[in-house]
């Protein structure tokens, strides 16, 4: 039972959807040398097909992302009880004749947002907040212009990507999304959150990211607001999974920023139930180790 | 730099997880920063078990080592205690387990996955949901305000957490140890929310190109072939062989990582999940 007499039943299941890279200017019978996007085929292996060959180096075709979102709707939208969705949702910069741009990036990220919004959402209520399957979306490194580079808000793209969540994000912690695109929903309220972590602040990619130690750096920031942030989880006795697009690898996160953030998920091990991440397309699992990161930290002192 | 690091600490010095090691994980990250063909991800995901399982093996068998010596030397003072040596019990929550999801973008098949976890119990402890210390409203306004205050201090920016701690400040950045009164969560022992069981998907996209083709040569017009021909299948679940996964506790993780450390024939087939069952070699 949830607060204003409205109920959810739970089904002890969630969806992890990551790196969907949909490209509009992908053509059936293109050529995959020229991505996909123009060309005649040299022959049969060098021609794009309606919904991708593995591989191959193309992003994905429009229809490959509406089937593979259709068929989440027909098969999984009543089995879940949440949804996280990891980001990348714009195709890679790798067309000269089509460069990328950042009209192109938003309108993209926000149609998919809506696309979300329109398969979760509870059909009979007008709020479009009322959502039958949370979605905790986070930011991928192509969902910014330039490519990597994302600062702190407000700036115009966290004001754009404010106005594309604003369904998905909690009322109450608008503000302090536009500032740090970090925020957490509550997906059994009171007792389980699913935090979604602006790990672009981490990146060592984003040539805004220098360490963690300086208080301008934004990853000071976001681990400041991350401290805060699960220690009131922890008030209230919640559980919480953590997720975002990058993950927390050393060659991924600037070197302190990896230990620094391997610490919170390791001191907070009481409330944290484990870290869901995309960007690498592979599936596999890393062991964080705290110990090292405590002697990496203690010896950097 | 790597070079000089290795000659000075040993190409495995202790506990020493050079970040150097996992160097092709960025160049294979960068090389597809402009499209999304796959490049050296065997040489990565051996860098993984490398730097990774094969170090927590290690750690877990001298742990097992030392604990046998030690129980062998004792055997004869107390014959009670002689139990099967646990390896590396009470040692797994150093660790924190991490996963990294295959994707949706063919870089290789499309795929996404559905995690399932433990919610009995829930029903009855519902009713402390209204039990809320604050709203959340108010802890926001007051991050805000708690935040603007930790950033108008004194910057520091020589020396890091050394100077800030010579002038006796605290660096905020870094958490405190956790509290010893306060249980493991979800992630150590089965309880609540606990994560028991996930299923892999994927989209065999030659076999649907294959029923996609044979589908219009059946006369069927574009959208019904496409209908015919698009599904996701499981590709396999974390209770599934050759490596069945009882739970997806951080140590059945840190278990699985041993196993593969050592087994081949284990390795081979998580390497084969690991890239979606696409076939994919460097």
């Amino acid at each position: 039972q949830l607060s204003g007499g409205k109920s959810k039943t739970l089904r002890g299941r969630f969806l992890h959807i990551t790196d969907i890279h949909p490209d509009p200017f992908y053509k059936t019978g293109t050529s995959v040398a020229q991505m996909c996007h123009r060309g005649k085929p040299e022959d049969k292996s060098d021609r794009a097909p309606r919904f991708g060959t593995a591989m191959n180096g193309c992003d994905s075709s429009m229809d490959l992302m509406e089937y593979t979102l259709k068929w989440v709707e027909d098969n999984l939208r009543d089995q879940i009880d949440f949804v996280v969705w990891t980001g990348d949702n714009i195709r890679h910069d790798n067309d000269r004749r089509n460069p990328r741009t950042e009209s192109q990036i938003f309108d993209l990220n926000a149609q998919m947002a809506q696309r979300f919004e329109k398969i979760f959402r509870n059909p009979d209520n007008i709020d479009p907040r009322d959502f039958d399957v949370e979605v905790i979306p986070s930011l991928g490194n192509n969902d910014v212009f330039p490519h990597n580079l994302f600062s702190l808000g407000p700036t115009l793209q966290t004001r754009e990507l404010t106005n594309m969540w604003s369904n998905f994000v909690p009322q109450e912690q608008q503000r302090a999304f536009a500032r740090g695109t970090s925020y957490f929903v509550e997906v059994i309220p009171g007792k389980l959150a699913v935090l979604s972590i602006e790990t672009l602040y981490l990146y060592k990619a984003n040539p805004l990211v220098d360490t963690c130690n300086s208080k301008k750096e934004p990853g000071y920031q976001l681990l400041l607001w991350l401290g805060y942030v699960l220690e009131e989880l922890r008030s209230r006795n919640m559980k919480v999974w953590l997720t975002g697009h990058v993950p927390p690898l050393p060659k991924n996160y600037d070197g302190n920023c990896f230990h620094k953030y391997t610490l919170w998920t390791n001191e907070y091990r009481d409330i944290i139930i484990g870290g869901l991440y995309g960007h690498m397309n592979i599936d596999h699992f890393i062991p964080l180790d705290a110990k090292k990161s405590w002697k990496a930290i203690e010896k950097s002192n | 730099s790597k070079a000089f690091n290795e000659k000075k600490n040993g190409e495995f010095g202790d506990d020493d997880d050079s970040d150097d090691v996992l160097d092709s994980a960025v160049e294979a990250s960068d090389a597809r920063i402009m499209g999304a063909k796959p490049v050296n991800k065997v040489a990565y995901i051996e860098k993984v078990r490398e730097t990774y399982y094969n170090k927590i093996a290690s750690k877990a068998s001298s742990f097992a080592s030392r604990r046998s010596r030690k129980k062998h030397k004792n055997k004869n003072k107390n014959d009670k205690n002689n139990k099967k040596p646990t390896h590396y019990k009470g040692k797994v929550d150093r660790y924190s387990i991490v996963t990294v999801a295959g994707s949706v973008i063919p870089t290789f098949n499309p795929a996404f996955r559905v995690w399932e976890y433990n919610i009995s119990g829930l029903e009855s402890s519902c009713s402390t949901n209204a039990m809320h210390t604050q709203e959340w409203g108010t802890f926001f306004d007051n991050l805000e305000t708690k935040i603007e205050q930790d950033l108008m201090e004194e910057e520091n920016t020589f020396g890091w957490a050394g100077a800030l701690w010579r002038s006796g400040k605290i660096d905020k950045t870094i958490p405190s140890r956790m509290p010893t009164d306060l249980p493991l969560g979800p992630a150590y022992t089965p309880q609540l929310f606990t994560p028991t069981r996930f299923v892999q998907y994927y989209a065999d996209l030659k076999d649907i190109e294959r029923k996609y083709s044979q589908a219009l040569d059946d006369g069927l017009n574009e959208e019904e072939a496409a209908a015919k021909a698009f599904a996701y299948q499981v590709e396999y679940s974390s209770d599934d062989a050759p490596y069945p996964m009882k739970s997806l506790l951080t140590k059945d993780y840190i278990d699985l990582a041993v196993e593969l450390a050592y087994n081949e024939t284990l390795w081979t087939k998580f390497t084969e999940r690991a890239f979606l069952s696409s076939g994919y070699d460097d």
